[in-house]
């Protein structure tokens, strides 16, 4: 079993993936609920963005990939047209 | 890839490196040379041109780069050495746009073997596709990865992934191929020198936003914006200077004759959301930022042949606009579009009002502001008599500007 992330780790983690558009800001007045499974898929997609194993989950390479040094430009740009490969290969 | 949603509409983009690293091995020659090739990458694929201009030059570049650290007025505050390196943004109108900032905190190094410090060309060429309108990519070969993946090689052999040529192409268009075009790269020389400007074009420096008197002041859908010569300067509802660089006029208000020098005065027309910009006689009425047909004169409002306006603005309370020249007004019925009659009257009747303002806005809270110099006087909400402790210093309050007691204001 993956080594289970630290409370500070998830939360440095939410933080970053907020910050750079993998979930959506914190809304004071909702507290929208996150659910594990949407955290799972942020956390996805950002090893997706990393070159890591899509594992969904906060394990130790993917906190440390988080402290590269990188553009400080967000990786998802909320409704801008974002176009995989993939999607296109399969049309 | 991905598409930021923006892109430039023009084919031959200018630009210029404001502020060089203070602490890198890297000479400003060296810097400008590869910015000039991490700019070239993206021209090759797309026909994009790209041209230097130097500081005496009368347009503000389209890119200008900048090294700066920490906080530099912008929404991306830099975080020392490692963590964020760069970032850009996106086509567009604002002065911003297009703008390219790399933290002065990081060893910049071109072309070094052992991995140390961070190579300037590949992330140049990263925020470069930024400011064409990529944004990040997950492609395993892309250079728009968010990640820095080091040194690219050697810079006039480097080309885009295929993953970055195609977001680029669907941006600009493909490059007319010619059967033995191949994507050429003049040897890794400087580029030639910035060129001069004619003798005869007057270089125009950008005006010190804290001195005050401006042109004209206009709440423009939530928006406040500052005229003042051929700039203009946005304040966001949030009370957030959209950037301490102004933008230029005839740029952003497409249609206004290159003629108009100076906007008098300026106001948004609540019944149709029209927006007036007045310079002598005349008057021009923009959609958005488009101009919607030909200029018209001021006696449509009400004034007598010839006369002029210092201030406009349009009072939500009664529905009326009114026209300031020095200390009397004319007021214009919006709802039966026509001049009252009886008109003009002593601007005293607005208790506190200086004469001849700069220009007159209602904020959003429904405050009526009257500006002159560096000062304004605050009206509330619909009453005629200025508060009593008015006028204020401009500065502080609406554009980001240190207190007027305070020393000069602290060098960039």
């Amino acid at each position: 079993r993956a080594q289970e992330p630290s409370a500070q780790d998830v939360s440095l983690g939410v933080d970053w993936l907020t910050r750079y558009g993998y979930l959506p800001p914190p809304h004071p007045a909702q507290a929208q609920l996150q659910s594990p499974a949407k955290l799972r898929d942020a956390i996805k997609v950002m090893q997706r963005f990393a070159g890591l194993p899509e594992t969904g989950l906060l394990d130790p390479v993917t906190m440390a990939t988080m402290h590269r040094p990188r553009c400080s430009l967000p990786d998802v740009l909320g409704a801008a047209e974002l176009v995989r490969r993939r999607r296109r290969r399969r049309r | 890839y991905a598409l930021s949603g923006s892109v430039w509409k023009k084919r031959t983009l200018t630009w210029r490196v404001h502020s060089f690293p203070q602490s890198s091995a890297l000479s400003q020659e060296m810097v400008r040379t590869l910015m000039h090739h991490a700019l070239a990458t993206w021209g090759v694929e797309s026909g994009l041109k790209f041209q230097e201009v130097g500081f005496q030059s009368p347009t503000e570049p389209d890119i200008v780069i900048d090294f700066a650290r920490a906080y530099h007025q912008d929404s991306y505050p830099f975080d020392g050495q490692g963590g964020t390196l760069a970032h850009a943004f996106f086509p567009g109108e604002h002065a911003i746009s297009g703008d390219t900032h790399f933290d002065d905190e990081e060893i910049w190094t071109y072309g070094s073997k052992d991995g140390e410090g961070t190579d300037l060309f590949a992330v140049a060429v990263h925020e470069f596709g930024h400011a064409l309108g990529l944004g990040h990519s997950s492609a395993p070969d892309s250079i728009m990865r968010p990640f820095y993946q080091g040194p690219v090689g050697d810079p006039h052999k480097y080309r885009l992934s295929q993953d970055d040529r195609e977001g680029l192409q669907q941006l600009y268009g493909k490059v007319p191929q010619i059967p033995d075009d191949k994507p050429t790269r003049k040897p890794l020389a400087p580029p030639p020198p910035p060129p001069t400007p004619p003798p005869d074009s007057p270089s125009l420096p950008t005006p010190d936003r804290c001195e005050g008197n401006f042109d004209a002041i206009a709440n423009i859908r939530g928006e406040t914006f500052f005229f003042k010569g051929p700039w203009f300067w946005r304040v966001q509802p949030s009370g957030q200077l959209v950037s301490p660089r102004p933008a230029r006029l005839h740029r952003f208000w497409e249609g206004l004759p290159a003629g108009v020098k100076v906007i008098q005065a300026a106001y948004a027309r609540p019944r149709d959301r029209g927006i007036l910009l007045f310079s002598g006689p005349q008057f021009w009425v923009f959609q958005e930022r488009q101009l919607e047909g030909a200029p018209r004169p001021l006696t449509e409002l009400g004034l007598p042949a010839g006369e002029q306006v210092d201030a406009v603005f349009s009072w939500p309370l009664n529905g009326k606009t009114y026209l300031i020249r020095g200390g009397r007004y004319w007021r214009y019925d919006e709802a039966a579009a026509r001049p009252d009659p009886g008109y003009p009257r002593d601007l005293s009747l607005w208790e506190g009002a200086p004469d001849a303002p700069d220009d007159v806005t209602v904020s959003n809270a429904g405050d009526t502001y009257f500006f002159k110099g560096a000062h304004y006087w605050r009206f509330p909400k619909g009453s005629v008599k200025a508060e009593s402790d008015s006028p204020q210093p401009m500065g502080p309050k609406w554009l980001d500007c240190p207190a007027p007691s305070a020393g000069p204001r602290s060098p960039r």
